[in-house]
């Protein structure tokens, strides 16, 4: 039964009146992409084993927090802000609004809207746990970088 | 250490999953089971409520798929292969907490936890306002069974919530999607036939509709030829649609229709039952006195009991009655065996391939309005019967022949079983 203090439960309201936080700038926005693994795929088999106060717990804020300060240089910056873009490109193109970019009012309502928890970006397994050898791992690390490299060229 | 012993555990019997865009086979097993945690009920709606929905939505996927689920409120946790329970903020042991009411409303876990934040509104099925806990609950169990997000309009796996439609239903693309990891329903039928019946309009005219049934031992699928699929919610048991014929099944469905008869027929071992289709139910006594059930031998003489299956072929007013690799044919008008049968079944229905034929032990014989053609099954396969049109477009092909076997399951679609303990929801 829902907790509650009071005699007369009077509590239960103000206890239940926990609500999500809504996505109402370009901060929450990057949070929900961060979760949802538009912006970096989640591998959604480990995070259910990870100690807890993993990315996906309540201090989840502090971690990204974290992240976007370290990234200080304009560079790393201008590099966040495209990564946040397409990522945003992303979620609008699957969830059938207009393409823009741009953290519009379609895309706040359609961030808003109830959904799963489980991600939409999974990753593969990771490649070292399918082959051992280190050049493989090198290879998919290769293989990330020169997908960098080409968002950096777009950057630049 | 704890949740990695379980997981190791739980680990071994499910398959790793590879994620491609299809999704992945989480289990290799065709019965799973299930579990409302004790610790995890929702204070909104009673727990029978609970498991009620979710036993419902189990048989969802069950209904189009080989899966089969089955509660099961004794084994050991470690045993239950889906794990269902509510929560909030932070909840049983899981890493990822819930935000409270709006946004996200459950999430599931690929070794089989599934959590729902029950800080959300969840309703009972068909109640407007709310969240559907049987829309989310089939959503998260689509996860569990291994199918990833699927953006398209309509698909349950998407993401987001869409308020309840009033008949909310899995379409085709899911049942594809789920039979793309693990198979479509196969199985052998006791019997195939389409149940011709008498309406009036509102204009008081007369009409003829029929409908396909398909029998599995002591439950049926009404099959919508238009589309596709078995009707939703099916299987049910026999007794519920077809009052007084033997519940645990029967051999065959033989409809005589003819300028002079119209009489249709349930046969069960030795014995065969005259059905009312006005009333909907098997006749007590017929219109010419006879009592129900009868003896086979006593109402077709020369025909042998028990039958594999049988079918009245409106062509030469002759019911063909097959047994082992004999076929029987009987002369309803003269009320006996045509003359030089029995035959064997491969002298009257001629393989066109002439390595493709059943060979006898045919589980149902059905001529489909639908198709205007007559069909053997046996075990997974079919073989239809040259109809005068295929003669018309190809003469060498032999009277009556059989043309070369296909699977029942890529012609009549998501005839799935269900446990037996979901049988009746």
């Amino acid at each position: 039964e829902k907790l509650f203090h009071n005699r007369d439960h009077s509590d239960t309201q103000t206890l239940n009146s926990h609500r999500a936080q809504a996505i109402t700038d370009k901060y929450t926005a990057e949070l929900f992409l961060s979760r949802y693994g538009f912006i970096k795929p989640v591998n959604w088999e480990e995070v259910q084993f990870e100690e807890s106060d993993t990315s996906f717990s309540g201090d989840f804020l502090n971690d990204l927090q974290a992240t976007i300060q370290e990234g200080t240089s304009g560079y790393n910056r201008q590099n966040e802000n495209q990564a946040f873009i397409s990522a945003l490109k992303e979620f609008q193109r699957v969830s059938g609004l207009p393409v823009t970019g741009v953290f519009d009012e379609a895309t706040k309502l359609a961030m808003n809207k109830p959904r799963c928890g489980v991600p939409d970006k999974e990753t593969l397994l990771k490649i070292t746990s399918l082959n051992s050898s280190h050049d493989s791992r090198l290879g998919s690390q290769m293989g990330n970088f020169s997908e960098n490299a080409h968002q950096s060229e777009a950057v630049r | 250490r704890k949740k990695e012993h379980l997981a190791s555990l739980i680990s071994k019997s499910r398959r790793k999953r590879d994620l491609t865009p299809t999704g992945h086979m989480a289990f290799s097993k065709k019965v799973l089971n299930w579990r409302l945690i004790g610790e995890g009920y929702s204070s909104q709606l009673t727990i029978e409520d609970q498991r009620y929905i979710f036993r419902l939505a189990f048989r969802m996927w069950s209904e189009v798929s080989p899966l089969e689920f089955v509660e099961d409120t004794h084994a050991p946790l470690e045993d239950v292969d889906i794990r269902l329970g509510f929560g909030t903020g932070r909840h049983l042991g899981c890493n990822q907490k819930f935000d409270g009411t709006g946004q996200e409303f459950a999430h599931a876990w690929f070794l089989g936890d599934i959590h729902f934040d029950d800080d959300e509104h969840f309703t009972t099925p068909n109640v407007g306002s709310g969240i559907s806990l049987l829309k989310v609950a089939v959503h998260e169990i689509g996860h569990v069974l291994g199918l990833p997000h699927i953006y398209r309009p309509g698909s349950i796996m998407q993401p987001s919530y869409l308020p309840q439609e009033s008949t909310f239903e899995m379409d085709w693309m899911d049942r594809k999607a789920i039979q793309q990891l693990y198979g479509g329903c196969k199985g052998r039928f006791n019997t195939v036939f389409d149940w011709i019946r008498k309406e009036k309009t509102p204009y008081g005219e007369v009409v003829i509709r029929f409908n396909t049934y398909f029998m599995r031992d002591g439950w049926y699928w009404l099959y919508e030829n238009r589309n596709n699929r078995t009707r939703y919610g099916d299987p049910v048991p026999l007794q519920t649609g077809w009052h007084g014929i033997p519940m645990d099944g029967v051999d065959a469905h033989v409809h005589v229709w003819s300028r002079k008869r119209d009489a249709v027929y349930f046969f069960r071992g030795t014995q065969f039952w005259r059905y009312d289709s006005e009333n909907d139910q098997v006749f007590g006594q017929d219109s010419e006195g006879h009592q129900y059930p009868r003896l086979i031998s006593e109402g077709f003489p020369g025909v042998p009991s028990p039958i594999d299956t049988a079918f009245y072929d409106r062509r030469d007013s002759h019911i063909y009655f097959f047994k082992n690799n004999l076929v029987y044919a009987f002369s309803v008008e003269a009320n006996n065996l045509a003359r030089g049968f029995p035959k064997n079944i491969r002298d009257v229905f001629p393989p066109v391939v002439n390595t493709d034929h059943p060979d006898g032990n045919i589980d149902a014989a059905y001529f489909s309005y639908t198709h205007n053609a007559i069909f053997l099954l046996k075990g997974i396969r079919f073989w239809q019967v040259v109809g005068s049109r295929d003669r018309w477009r190809r003469p060498f092909l032999p009277r009556n022949g059989l043309l070369p076997h296909k699977e029942v399951d890529q012609h009549w679609f998501d005839i799935c079983n269900v446990h037996p303990t979901a049988l009746k929801l």
